[in-house]
């Protein structure tokens, strides 16, 4: 189901940019 | 970049899980500078401590100068949190006009203010539970959040 593939992409790009917040150490956004 | 007013609605979304006790579900609750005062203190309530939360005066009704003036402490505030906690300068283009959220409530430049929550929020010392709370939001919310710190990021290189 190419809906369920996109939703599911989307959630990953989702879920890797905030881990990949995560560690950043603790300062500026940057 | 991402539309302001759009951020608005979502980081409103945002500021909501915090819980504090002032209304936060529209651009007039956040008008008097209180609401975001508050959510401030939870987000490093050693620097945006109970003397600094009572300098924001909460009996600013419909005086839109009161308020102005609640807001700008509120702006200079975050200001010093980033330059001062975080090390990065908050650049021109992130400022809101605090006349147009205290007179007009207005969304464009309240996105801007909750803009410059949001980076605290991901940068100060408890992040960890802020960016984990952003994830159990919805995902259009998410998205939106998203843009907005990849705006902060592009614009504003550590």
């Amino acid at each position: 189901d190419p809906n369920m593939k996109a939703g599911a992409t989307s959630e990953g790009v989702l879920a890797n940019f905030f881990n990949s917040l995560l560690s950043k150490k603790t300062g500026s956004p940057g | 970049s991402v539309d302001k007013a759009e951020l608005c609605g979502s980081l409103l979304t945002w500021l909501q899980t915090f819980g504090v006790s002032q209304p936060c579900s529209s651009p007039q609750d956040l008008s008097s500078g209180l609401a975001v005062a508050h959510v401030l203190h939870q987000i490093d309530p050693s620097w945006f401590n109970e003397t600094w939360l009572l300098r924001i005066r909460d009996d600013t009704d419909h005086n839109w100068r009161l308020k102005v003036n609640n807001l700008k402490k509120v702006l200079q505030g975050l200001v010093e949190y980033s330059q001062d906690i975080l090390g990065h300068q908050v650049s021109d283009q992130h400022l809101p006009d605090v006349n147009l959220i205290g007179e007009f409530s207005d969304p464009a430049e309240l996105g801007k203010l909750l803009q410059l929550v949001l980076s605290c929020a991901i940068s100060c010392e408890k992040k960890q539970e802020h960016i984990q709370r952003i994830m159990t939001l919805e995902e259009s919310v998410q998205h939106v959040v998203m843009t907005a710190i990849q705006e902060l990021m592009s614009k504003d290189p550590a």
